[in-house]
């Protein structure tokens, strides 16, 4: 997965993913792609949450799963997951619930319990960064006003740390692969690089909807795992999502 | 221009929006999901429509499971052992679940299964 909360020169904050899933979980050597991935297309789903015939939250989600990967709340903040790998992984989390001991709360309920229920960003960040999960996790959070961008690295019990948009160190924008920031990606599996390279190459006075789609479109961001990408500005409430293809040659992963 | 040897690593795209051409394999439909139905039944819509489709995805996962232990054991403890776990799981997403499973027909172990699949995942 990529995701990327970006402010442009007018204050405006775009946020931005592609959801990559499905990693050795079956190749299908005729058609170059992975099974799962292939098999997930076709249930991408974009969700209007309502109550009171008012829009709660809207999300990107596969039919089926409960929880929220993708979801913007209107005028407030914009919010994406991206998976951490450790040691200290969920099976560990599962294990403990399974013995009884449940003071953890699966991922994907607690960015769906963000969504509906958190009224700002900060809130947001709060219960992000709080929270005591099942498995480690990146949440990547947009909010409505200048500078609101971060990237929180989280364990089961810590958050381990907090990376924010910082435009007087002329960081507008912050980007998200799987791996820990302050870390060199696996040199396999390297999609912050050229990512990086092609957000600079459009500099904060070009950057939009648009552009952000074409960053996620360049090879390997875009590889045989992305399933969907979607693009969001909390200041319009808007979500978009389209389903994604790679063509040959394009990375595995 | 694109490298073509791993990572196979392009020049940065432009002008790809609006979405088109080899990279682009489809818009997404919308649903609205009412959070004032009960939970069992906030899905239905959506999973009417894409009944199929999750089917089909989940036989998938099956097919890996039996191919990672070919005597259907991984299989029988996710339908006899996560239907458990649905009731541990707190609301209203052990509802919610419940009622995906009642309109898409899919066992409830596996929809659990499905929404768990990040912490499991991580093994």
């Amino acid at each position: 997965c990529t995701s990327i909360v970006a402010e442009d020169e007018k204050g405006n904050l775009f946020h931005a993913r592609n959801l990559d899933f499905g990693l050795f979980m079956g190749w299908d050597i005729k058609n170059k792609s992975w099974i799962i991935t292939e098999k997930l297309k076709p249930l991408v789903v974009n969700l209007d949450f309502r109550r009171n015939n008012q829009t709660v939250f809207k999300s990107t989600n596969f039919a089926g799963y409960v929880g929220m990967l993708t979801g913007i709340k209107p005028r407030t903040f914009t919010l994406t997951m991206n998976e951490r790998f450790s040691l200290d992984g969920g099976y560990i989390g599962i294990l403990e619930w399974i013995f009884g001991k449940r003071d953890g709360i699966w991922m994907s309920f607690l960015t769906r319990s963000v969504l509906e229920n958190a009224n700002s960003y900060e809130e947001a960040k709060t219960l992000l960064a709080q929270t005591k999960l099942l498995a480690p996790a990146y949440f990547i959070l947009g909010g409505n006003q200048t500078g609101q961008g971060c990237i929180i690295t989280r364990s089961r019990l810590l958050s381990i740390d907090v990376f924010d948009i910082n435009l007087k160190l002329g960081r507008w924008f912050v980007l998200e692969t799987n791996y820990d920031h302050w870390k060199e990606p696996l040199f396999l599996d390297d999609r912050r690089t050229p990512a990086i390279k092609c957000m600079n190459q459009t500099t904060q006075s070009n950057i939009s909807l648009k552009t952000l789609y074409d960053v996620l479109s360049t090879k390997p961001v875009l590889n045989k795992l992305t399933a969907y990408t979607t693009l969001m500005q909390v200041s319009e409430g808007t979500l978009e999502s389209y389903i994604r293809d790679c063509p040959n040659p394009c990375m595995p992963w | 221009s694109a490298q073509f040897i791993p990572p196979y690593t392009e020049d940065c795209r432009t002008d790809m929006y609006p979405p088109k051409g080899p990279t682009f394999k489809g818009a997404v439909s919308w649903y609205t999901v009412d959070l004032d139905l009960p939970p069992g039944k906030r899905w239905a819509a959506v999973i009417s429509d894409k009944k199929a489709e999750l089917v089909s995805m989940v036989q998938a996962i099956k097919d890996l499971a039996n191919a990672l232990v070919p005597s259907g054991r991984l299989i029988e403890l996710v339908d006899v052992s996560l239907p458990l776990m649905a009731n541990t799981l707190p609301q209203p997403f052990g509802e919610e679940i419940k009622g995906i499973s009642a309109v898409s027909g899919v066992p409830l172990g596996e929809v659990v299964l499905f929404n768990i699949f990040y912490e499991v995942f991580t093994v």
